[in-house]
């Protein structure tokens, strides 16, 4: 996180908000519940309360403009700049303006008016941008669905150090942004696509090109917004170019790199009990066509070409695949099996049917 | 002639990356990359950018680094005021 340079703070912890004016692509009340959702952002982890002032000065006026609008900073049409905000002080100080030719909305089309508020608030308390991707204050716009947004830990750190901890019995954390070499970095899930491989982790997908040193961050939701984060299991039927994603008790499919449409659907379609309610880790066997289901300490297997589960599973993972835990994750490459238990990571040898290395989780990245 | 494709995307992006300096890195606006001595202020500022956006620090606009450019941004500069 960084300050904005000279540490601009508000002396007062009661701050007061008014909006100027409102944009006709959302509902009023959608326009009022994203700006009272992006203060709850900063209040929910400081002592700072933000009130709702209807006609005169607030400490933070919030205003959609056009173009040039008379404070320096012209607005550029659709994309490019979205909005910009004012660090703390009189008069102009703390506002917030938005590039009224956006197309605000309160889901993941065009520009999440929550999710950019939220960021331009950070300026008007007193942060800079960054270089975190994860955090809310990195210059670009990335969507995140509002439902499932947390303040990560960078921006609360950021805003604590401005204006201290919230008076909350139980102090609020947020996520962290996986750093590709860190040793204790673990997975949600693992597989292959075309190529190459995607390591999902939170609302992260870490991916790898084989002809590329440095591995790619991303949002999930920027590649599938329609997709939830925290992906269990994932593996990719490459005779089909599918890649089927897992979460809870529904699966999704990926047809090249779109959703296919009807999905997710219920994970008992494919021949699970009633009694299994999630997926740990799964990888499909190119060469047999059969697919490898991980729950707990068992697992099944599933015939792709009968589209039916084999019978006689589920089978103790022990018994067939040696000494490996739990799986967080698995992965087929090259005709090996790559389990993930933790930080630890396991050659498995299908035709030797045997362990035949033992790795970290990051040996992937070049560290 | 009409201009090669490939020779206007050049310019244009030229353009991109200038206007990016200029808004969020500070690039001075009447920078004269030929006539000062020492690197070019551009790739010095195009460094400053790559490496706060984690990227390869090359002072050119390679590929990632105009992907990263053409992304809709907040429009408060990344350094300086």
């Amino acid at each position: 996180y960084v300050f904005t340079p000279g540490n601009p703070k508000w002396k007062r912890n009661n701050l007061t908000y008014r909006i100027l004016n409102y944009t006709p692509k959302m509902r009023r009340a959608d326009v009022n519940e994203a700006i009272r959702k992006a203060l709850s952002v900063w209040s929910n982890v400081t002592p700072l309360t933000f009130r709702k002032v209807e006609d005169k000065e607030a400490d933070i006026m919030i205003s959609f403009a056009y173009r040039d609008h008379h404070d320096n900073s012209p607005f550029d049409g659709p994309n490019g700049q979205l909005a910009h905000a004012f660090q703390p002080g009189e008069g102009i100080g703390g506002d917030v303006h938005l590039d009224e030719e956006e197309a605000w909305t309160k889901d993941g089309r065009g520009y999440n008016l929550f999710i950019v508020i939220a960021h331009e608030l950070g300026h008007s308390l007193g942060l800079s941008h960054s270089n975190d991707p994860g955090a809310l204050m990195y210059p670009t716009y990335s969507y995140t669905d509002p439902k499932e947004f947390l303040l990560p830990q960078d921006d609360i750190d950021g805003i604590q150090a401005i204006y201290g901890q919230s008076n909350a019995a139980v102090q609020p954390t947020g996520p962290i942004t996986p750093q590709t070499c860190d040793p204790n970095l673990t997975f949600d899930a693992i597989t292959t696509l075309r190529g190459e491989i995607i390591f999902f982790k939170g609302r992260y997908m870490l991916r790898k090109h084989p002809a590329r040193t440095e591995t790619e961050l991303n949002f999930i939701s920027l590649f599938w917004p329609k997709l939830p984060s925290g992906i269990q299991a994932a593996y990719e039927n490459v005779e089909r170019d599918e890649v089927l994603l897992f979460k809870e008790d529904k699966y999704w499919v990926l047809r090249g790199y779109d959703i296919a449409p009807g999905y997710p659907k219920p994970i008992y379609r494919l021949g699970f009990p009633k009694t299994v309610k999630r997926v740990n880790a799964a990888y499909s066997d190119e060469t047999t066509g059969k697919t490898y289901f991980f729950i707990a300490d068992r697992y099944w297997r599933y015939d792709e070409n009968k589209k039916s589960m084999d019978h006689g599973y589920p089978r103790k993972i022990v018994s067939d695949f040696g000494k490996i835990g739990r799986v967080d994750a698995v992965f087929q490459k090259d005709g090996y099996v790559y389990f993930f238990h933790g930080t630890t990571q396991f050659q498995f040898d299908p035709r030797a049917k045997r362990i035949i290395g033992q790795m970290k989780s990051i040996s992937w990245f070049n560290c | 002639f009409p201009v090669a494709p490939e020779a206007e995307d050049e310019g244009k992006n030229l353009q991109l990356v200038e206007n990016y300096l200029q808004n969020f890195y500070n690039l001075q606006r009447d920078h004269q990359p030929h006539l000062k001595k020492g690197e070019n202020p551009l790739a010095a500022k195009l460094k400053e950018m790559q490496e706060f956006f984690g990227l390869q620090v090359t002072g050119k606009p390679d590929l990632d680094t105009l992907e990263i450019m053409k992304k809709p941004r907040c429009g408060i500069p990344d350094i300086g005021q």
